[in-house]
């Protein structure tokens, strides 16, 4: 069965670093091994100005455990926008 | 674009940018850096020629990055950055390489809106542009000689939130000075929304943010990019049109609009038909709906609406018609816009749209014929808000009135893509420099180039002072001293339509008095927005954010406009604060207009600043006499006036 995956938008505490990590990037890395050794590499960005956080190609499942972590501050799938 | 900066009385005769402070305003630009968000960019139009362009100034970081069809030599001294970003847009294709064989990663502008939209911030001037002879003249954006930085994030399935994170998180890095972004979806809370974050990081930088309110007007509360901190900008019309005429059997002459360039159909009458006998979808001219036995060689009578426009056209061609009347119907009320067509057509308001159907459903033996007239100026009465502008309520915060301010956006003339014709219809193989085109995205840019000229000129003054700048000086009359006129329904407007009204660049220059919004203001704002303290934080990226300060009503920011929600209250009590930014001395009275269903007290009602950079307080109490409609906007407004400045706010009232 393949399960269909989108992107989400992960809102990540950004003070929440752990020392750890030398990058932000490295820490949403991490994040996403603890799901699954296959989500490792979904990340799509790692934003840095803009925005705390990530966004990454996941299943509902994926998104879901996501959201679980004291990291994560939300996870919501990507809106699509349009030309005006 | 030509005739906008006319309209906006940015030409040369009137001395304005090139004689204030003794700095040449238009050339000052050549430090401001206008992001712009959209599907890229067509590098060899004229309207990114660098002539007389200075050095790139040396802060600048960023870069035109290499794609298979685009080279970063493409790049000068005008066009300084061209970055694509389609990783969203590429995970929502299924993985899949991109959906075009011509769609390939670059940030070249393959559909042309991108391209518009950049040169009328920012364009540089070109002789002797037009689209098939029509809007002929000097085509130049508002901003001449500002740079032009493209973050392409538009493909050919949409704008993808991720995409437009990046290049906004990007942007920022490089060091643009001006975004702006002519897309948006539906309203979401502001920890949601992906632009209202991006514009947030923005704003704390110093960059000012212009976002289209969109295109679903004239339905209520169709308004996208509402947060406060960004400017949000709707759409009127120009002083020109396009005159085009369809004369029908009976001998009745009705005007419309086009921008045919043809043979024509020459002056013999032919067949007019409205509604095929076998289709219900007839009417609208949707594919496939039309029986070309029955179309053959006739005109055809097309309801504006669903389908774009331009495929309506191509519609009736494909089905053998030999010209189309492009009738609207309540949604789009009198409102005209023109499009190059591949066929003779002729876009008619609903008034004459009605009377023509009633004539070609009645008459046994109806026929048409189709002439057109080129371009026309100084039309009256204009600017009129158009008919697709999105309107208020803010759906998001009903406390923050929007849109900000409206601008020029039907029917601009503005450089174009030569990847695709300008009905942008792949059948459509026509290539034109320049297209015409309109929208909330024709008039957001005219707002971020003029936000350059004002940066140019006041390189000390915050987003917000900009923002206030251009809304409290905006004008609320049209061309013949009466109130704005709404394209749909053709009565008066209203702030809901036009905010603040339309910008006027000249007197924004000098305003006298700003709003002058913090970032600590805007936080104070949000957490009066009952979110959670890790969604404002989330949202100012600021790890210390406590909430201490906070408002009792989200209405109570410094924000140059009202929207006053009275809900079980029937007094509601705002403190604004205003910034001198005109002559040490200056005095200014208040002056109140309110409807009859409120009392407005200002106090005090006269403001004293000895100095420049002087703040004042003033605190507005609305008292709500009776319950009004709660359907019906009411609406007034408060100026603050001296012999030269006129401080206007718009306040609208609900319940």
């Amino acid at each position: 069965t393949v399960i269909a995956k989108q992107t989400y938008i992960v809102h990540m505490k950004h003070n929440d670093k752990p020392l750890s990590y030398a990058t932000h990037h490295d820490w949403y890395s991490a994040q996403l091994q603890s799901l699954s050794s296959s989500t490792s590499d979904s990340i799509l960005y790692s934003y840095t100005t803009a925005f705390h956080g990530f966004a990454a190609s996941l299943d509902p499942e994926e998104a879901e455990s996501l959201r679980q972590s004291d990291s994560v501050l939300d996870v919501y799938e990507e809106r699509v926008y349009t030309l005006h | 674009t030509t005739r906008t900066p006319e309209f906006l009385g940015l030409d040369r005769d009137t001395g304005l940018w090139e004689g204030h402070n003794n700095v040449d305003l238009s050339l000052a630009t050549h430090d401001v850096v206008i992001g712009v968000l959209d599907t890229g960019v067509w590098p060899e139009s004229k309207s990114f020629n660098d002539y007389g362009m200075p050095e790139i100034p040396a802060r600048w970081r960023g870069e035109c990055e290499k794609g298979t069809d685009f080279s970063p030599s493409l790049c000068n001294k005008k066009l300084i950055g061209a970055r694509s970003f389609s990783k969203g847009f590429h995970m929502a294709s299924g993985g899949s390489f991109l959906r075009k064989p011509e769609e390939v990663v670059s940030p070249r502008d393959q559909d042309g809106h991108g391209t518009h939209t950049a040169s009328t911030a920012a364009g540089s001037s070109v002789a002797n542009a037009s689209l098939l002879g029509y809007a002929s003249g000097t085509a130049r954006g508002m901003a001449t000689h500002a740079r032009v930085a493209v973050y392409k994030v538009c493909w050919s399935t949409g704008c993808f939130g991720a995409d437009i994170l990046a290049a906004l998180d990007r942007a920022i890095l490089d060091g643009v000075n001006v975004l702006s972004l002519s897309l948006g979806g539906g309203s979401a809370p502001y920890y949601r929304d992906t632009i209202a974050i991006g514009a947030f990081s923005a704003i704390q930088r110093g960059i000012f943010v212009s976002c289209s309110a969109g295109n679903s007007g004239p339905s209520k509360a169709s308004l996208a990019n509402v947060a406060p901190w960004i400017m949000t900008v709707g759409a009127g019309t120009l002083d020109r049109d396009f005159p085009a005429y369809t004369l029908l059997g009976n001998k009745k002459r009705f005007n419309g609009v086009s921008l045919y360039s043809g043979p024509g159909m020459g002056d013999k009458p032919v067949g007019l038909i409205y509604k095929n006998r076998n289709s219900s979808s007839s009417n609208m001219c949707l594919p496939g709906s039309l029986e070309p036995g029955e179309v053959r060689g006739k005109v055809v009578i097309c309801d504006r609406g669903i389908n774009a426009r331009v495929e309506k056209g191509a519609v009736v061609r494909d089905a053998g018609g030999i010209g189309m009347i492009l009738a609207n119907t309540a949604a789009s009320g009198e409102e005209l816009v023109a499009d190059s067509h591949l066929l003779p057509a002729v876009a008619v308001g609903r008034r004459f749209g009605d009377l023509i159907r009633q004539y070609a459903l009645s008459d046994p033996n109806p026929t048409a014929i189709l002439s057109f007239g080129g371009t026309v100026l100084n039309v009256r009465p204009s600017p009129v808000v158009a008919a697709f502008s999105s309107r208020g309520p803010n759906l998001v915060t009903p406390q923050i009135l929007k849109p900000d301010v409206i601008g020029p956006g039907v029917n601009i003339l503005a450089a174009w893509s030569e990847a695709i014709g300008p009905t942008g219809l792949e059948k459509d193989t026509r290539k034109t420099q320049f297209n015409i085109m309109s929208g909330t995205s024709m008039s957001c840019p005219h707002i971020s180039g003029l936000a350059a000229l004002l940066k140019s000129a006041h390189p000390d003054w915050s987003p917000s002072a900009i923002k206030s700048a251009l809304m409290t000086t905006a004008y609320t009359q049209d061309n013949t001293k009466s109130p704005l006129r709404d394209a749909a329904g053709g009565g008066f407007s209203n702030p809901w339509a036009h905010g603040s009204g339309h910008v006027d660049p000249q007197k924004a220059l000098s305003p006298g008095l700003v709003y002058d919004t913090s970032t600590e203001e805007y936080i104070a704002f949000l957490c009066s927005l009952d979110y959670s303290i890790e969604r404002v934080k989330s949202i100012v990226k600021r790890p210390n954010v406590t909430c201490s300060r906070r408002y009792s009503d989200p209405g109570a920011l410094n924000y140059p406009s009202f929207s006053v929600v009275f809900g079980r209250k029937r007094v509601v009590r705002y403190t604004r604060e205003l910034t001198n930014v005109g002559a040490a001395g200056s005095v200014y009275q208040v002056a109140v207009s309110a409807p009859s269903t409120v009392k407005v007290l200002v106090k005090p009602t006269r403001l004293l600043f000895k100095n420049v950079g002087d703040k004042q307080r003033y605190t507005v109490t609305f008292s709500a006499i009776q319950n009004a409609n709660r359907l019906t906007g009411w609406f007034g407004s408060i100026e603050w006036s001296n012999a030269q400045h006129q401080v206007k706010s718009p306040v609208a009232f609900s319940w």
